[in-house]
């Protein structure tokens, strides 16, 4: 969880895989 | 199409490295510094502490692996960007180095000491002088970037740097956008969810505006330690953003009318009637700023919680 909570604040450029 | 300094076409790998190259400066960066410690890391890749062989002095390095980047011409983007830009709120560009045989890009940037924005927003509650202090360094540094029509795309705490005097610094300029001009836009969805202004995550074309919206955003986190719908997704989070506009703010009422307006004039989902940083840096609610030294407390009560 807190890998996806650190994953939350990353830079995106174009589209993100949760797209 | 990428967003890059000039609008680039799409480069080959061959040609991004070799721009690399270009912009780099010779010899072996391994020899010439020593690393110290991993400060942390983002999307493009690690930051960390380091010290020159020859000098007694301590310097920020960004490693950048370059066979995992989604962009490589964005890192082309953000060397111009540095070695062009000289501000004192724009952390200063040192160096670079092409590792060729690593396939790495180092970035050597000063060090500062106080860490990123995101500890004291995180840890500390931040008084509205404090705020303010803060607030009007990070748009004497956006004022800078529009004047030269660039767009910073990724104005969050964690991308504003302190120093233990507390210098505001803005880094990260990976994402930058060079606009042709005044009316020139851009569409590609670049930056932090949380972060994004509505015309961004509706995909429309968007200016220099949206880095006032994210301003918004990171006075929200001054005041409430993060960003609106970070308990969400990030798909949700943009759906929010779409939908609703401008976010609620906590305990509005303990504001002062101010601080108030001044959101409110950042947070304008009306990209025409939203503010710019010349009418920011002349709002009332700076004059309230309080001198930088008073955020020394914050930050050392951040580095140790």
């Amino acid at each position: 969880k807190k890998r996806f909570q650190r994953k939350k604040r990353y830079t995106i450029v174009g589209s993100a895989y949760w797209m | 199409v990428t967003d890059g300094m000039a609008k680039k076409k799409n480069l080959t790998d061959d040609e991004i490295h070799a721009g690399l190259q270009r912009l780099a400066s010779p010899g072996d960066a391994s020899s010439k510094y020593q690393i110290q410690k991993k400060l942390g890391s983002g999307a493009s890749g690690n930051v960390c502490m380091a010290k020159p062989v020859d000098a007694d002095a301590v310097v920020a390095i960004k490693m950048m692996d370059l066979n995992n980047q989604p962009k490589k011409e964005l890192l082309i983007t953000e060397i111009e960007v540095m070695k062009d830009y000289k501000h004192p709120n724009i952390v200063n560009f040192l160096d670079c180095y092409y590792l060729s045989e690593k396939q790495e890009l180092w970035v050597v940037m000063e060090y500062l000491d106080g860490g990123a924005l995101t500890d004291v927003v995180t840890e500390t509650i931040m008084n509205e002088g404090q705020i303010a202090a803060v607030s009007r360094e990070c748009l004497q540094a956006l004022d800078y970037l529009h004047e030269k029509h660039c767009i910073h795309r990724d104005i969050k705490s964690d991308n504003v740097l302190l120093g233990m005097n507390g210098t505001v610094k803005l880094t990260d300029f990976g994402f930058c956008a060079q606009l042709s001009g005044d009316s020139a836009k851009r569409q590609t969805m670049v930056g932090t969810p949380y972060w994004m202004a509505p015309e961004v995550v509706s995909r429309k074309h968007y200016g220099k505006k949206v880095d006032i919206w994210s301003m918004g955003i990171m006075i929200i986190e001054m005041l409430e330690g993060e960003p609106p719908y970070l308990n969400e997704t990030p798909l949700k989070a943009i759906y929010r953003i779409a939908t609703k506009g401008k976010p609620d703010i906590k305990n509005a009422e303990k504001l002062s009318p101010e601080l108030k307006d001044f959101l409110d004039r950042c947070l304008e989902v009306e990209v025409e009637k939203r503010a710019d940083t010349q009418e920011l840096l002349q709002h009332k609610f700076l004059t309230k700023a309080r001198p930088l030294t008073t955020l020394r407390p914050l930050i050392v009560a951040a580095k140790q919680a």
